[in-house]
Formats: C-alpha cells, structure tokens, sequence
C-alpha cells in the first residue's frame, strides 16, 4: 500500500512540468526515505535526478518498496488539473496496475481522483558516483534561464569558463558571438540573489545549449541554481526543492574531437 | 569539432 501525501500539491506539479520536456517515460521508486526518479533523455546525453524525501510528506507511508513506471506527459496532464493550492495525494495498492492522484482543495470542499494505468518500464539505473567539482556557481535560477534563453538565440552550443574573474557564458554562430560574465556577488541584501563561485581551480567545459534549455524549466522550483563544473564529468545543475529535496540534472560536455 | 560525449561514458550502469 502506497499512500503519499504532500500538502505543498504545486510542488508536484511544477516537478513534472521540470521533466516531461526531457523524459517521456520513466520509473518513480518508492521507499521508506522518499519518492525518487532517475532517467535519461532518449540520446542519453542528459539525466535527472528527483528526489522528495519522506519527511517533507504531510503523511508518507510506503508499506514496501515499490517501482511506477509512468508516462511523464500523462502525469503531467492529470496534475494540471489540481489547483495550485490543492494537497495532492499519491495512492496505489500493492500488486495494482494503476495509480491514483488525489486532489484536495485547501476548505476540503472539492476532492478530485484521477486514476492512471501504470507502465512497465525497464530503468536502467546508472551509478553516479559523489564528485569532487572544480567550480561550483550559484545563481539566481532566472539570471540562468535568461542566459541560457538568450544564447541560444546566438549559437548552439556554449562554453562554460570559470575563472578568478567569474563565469563566463560564451556561444558562436552565424550571425556572431555572445559573451556573458557574470561576477561573484555576495553583497545583495537578498541572499537568494546571490552569485556564489566556489572554484578549486579554472575549469572551461562545452555543452549543448538546447539541454541547459530544457533544464531551466526547473526554475519555478527554486530561487537558485547550482552549476557543478569538472574537466573530467558531466555538468550538474540543481535546483533545491525546499525542505523537501532536488531535481538534479546531468548533462554530458562535448569534448574537441 | 567538438562531439556531445554520452553519459555511460561517465556513469556506469548498477
């Protein structure tokens, strides 16, 4: 027996508005520390990780480990029907091919069911092993949906150089090149508009524009963006989901041939 | 040129 139950309802629905761009079809693991998913993009050069942990529940139980295999899109479509103020609960019996979203309004006086057929999906999980990163940035998450949007427009792929200057965003296409550097800047009085570097030593990577693209529809989860840079590893970007847990993505650079 | 690079080259299957 499966029964989750997650008052802050408008995180769910912005989670899956965060992957279904990426992921069309994934498996979501239950177990006793939490709801979680893992998949890869279809050209497995990209991954996300999700992750809300069992006490950010209003009420989590989770008689037995268990695997939903989902198609993202659907999900999405049932949960854009709960209000963004409704509790949605998520509820499926052991051995049931199908899983139930339920949906409360705040004054308890509208309850909806939508009941979904689940999936078999064979997950292919991949051991991401914990790293030692070269630089890590954070940002404010829309300051990094803006550049993210506005290079594209330029170039195809960008460069990501941290330095003792800053970051540097740069892309090169047809029409010219674009360069954006942003500065370490601890001194706004809103901590959340903070641009934080942390860098062990310069790092310069090169990625896909239309990836980090898909990553920024996260940025309604979170005020700020982490951006972990290795020479040797894929990129991380996270966005912390508060008190509850993260959606973290992977993407692979494009390495000089 | 540069070439997007898979992930199995970094993280390997469990």
């Amino acid at each position: 027996m499966l029964e989750l139950r997650l008052v802050q309802g408008s995180l769910l629905k912005k989670v899956l508005e965060a992957i279904k761009e990426l992921v069309t079809d994934a498996n979501f693991d239950c177990s006793a520390t939490g709801f979680s998913l893992q998949a890869m993009d279809s050209s497995h050069v990209a991954l996300v990780a999700l992750l809300l942990r069992s006490e950010g529940f209003e009420h989590y139980r989770c008689d037995r480990n268990l695997s939903m295999g989902m198609n993202l899109g659907n999900v999405s479509k049932m949960l854009r029907c709960a209000g963004s103020d409704d509790i949605i609960t998520i509820k499926a019996d052991d051995g049931s091919d199908t899983v139930t979203f339920m949906f409360e309004s705040p004054n308890q006086d509208k309850i909806a069911d939508f009941e979904m057929k689940l999936m078999d999906i064979d997950s292919e999980h991949l051991g991401i092993p914990d790293a030692e990163y070269q630089a890590i940035v954070r940002m404010p998450s829309g300051e990094f949906a803006r550049i993210c949007k506005d290079l594209s427009s330029i170039g195809d792929t960008v460069i990501i150089s941290v330095t003792k200057e800053g970051v540097k965003f740069s892309t090169a296409g047809d029409i010219g090149t674009a360069n954006i550097v942003c500065r370490q800047n601890k001194t706004v009085d809103k901590p959340e508009e903070a641009t934080v570097i942390e860098m062990q030593e310069p790092v310069s990577l090169t990625f896909a524009l239309r990836y980090l693209n898909s990553f920024t529809k996260a940025t309604p989860l979170s005020e700020t963006v982490s951006i972990s840079l290795s020479s040797d590893l894929p990129v991380v970007v996270e966005y912390k989901i508060a008190d509850m847990g993260y959606v973290r993505y992977y993407l692979a650079p494009k390495i000089e041939e | 040129a540069c070439k997007q690079q898979k992930l199995s080259t970094y993280f390997h299957h469990q």
